[in-house]
């Protein structure tokens, strides 16, 4: 899989 | 942003100033959860660490980010101030906070060592922090179902909590088709959070309909 997503939720 | 994601946001935000609000005016801490809200401080500062790096969101991000830290310290400084000024309510407190939290953790700690998107510090305590939230609310709910009461605000406050993570989940569907986001550890551990949930509204109809003490939410 691709690089982590960014976490832009709370 | 959308309204799913806006609407779960301001729940959350709820949820955190009913049981702020609750312990404040009413001055009792009967019938919460210690355990949960000790979880919740864990859980904000491992999410959290990334104020720390330069991966800046945006304003509204860090604001909700350091607010979620804050209240959550905040609200455990407010129940470990009733240890000396309510000796007997805070006992009280204690001794009916009796799920095993260490399970929690453990088992959180494992699916974060197993599931993450890189096996970094950060990212894994990231995943730690999804996994410990779906979980985080079973000690207050264990104490709900066992004592059978609670006081009306304390539903206002599972019931805003509850509707936070159910309104994550269009909002992640909506990410999906609209902009091709898709962040599957925070949609698996969100589904898992939100069956926590519907336990709660089980418990919650079961007892309004046998005629139980549960307030209206």
């Amino acid at each position: 899989s691709t690089s982590a997503p960014s976490h832009d939720e709370l | 942003m959308n309204l799913f994601r806006i609407f779960g946001d301001l729940s959350h935000l709820a949820s955190i100033l009913i049981l702020i609000r609750t312990i404040q005016t009413t001055d009792t801490i009967d019938g919460i959860s210690f355990k949960t809200q000790g979880l919740y401080v864990l859980i904000f500062l491992t999410r959290y660490l990334d104020l720390l790096t330069f991966s800046y969101v945006s304003f509204y991000n860090t604001i909700m980010k350091l607010f979620f830290i804050g209240s959550s310290l905040y609200i455990v400084i407010l129940l470990q101030r009733s240890r000396k000024t309510k000796p007997i309510a805070y006992k009280e407190m204690i001794m009916a906070d009796t799920f095993k939290v260490q399970y929690l953790l453990g088992g959180s700690l494992v699916m974060a060592l197993l599931f993450n998107y890189k096996f970094s510090l950060l990212e894994i305590l990231w995943s730690f922090s999804v996994w410990l939230e779906s979980v985080a609310i079973l000690p207050q709910l264990f104490m709900l179902s066992k004592s059978g009461k609670a006081k009306s605000l304390t539903i206002h406050y599972i019931f805003a909590l509850g509707l936070y993570r159910t309104l994550y989940i269009p909002n992640w569907f909506w990410r999906y088709w609209v902009e091709g986001k898709f962040d599957k550890l925070a949609v698996v551990t969100g589904i898992v959070q939100t069956l926590v949930y519907s336990d709660f509204f089980y418990v919650y109809y079961k007892k309004v309909l046998t005629g139980g003490g549960l307030g209206l939410p």
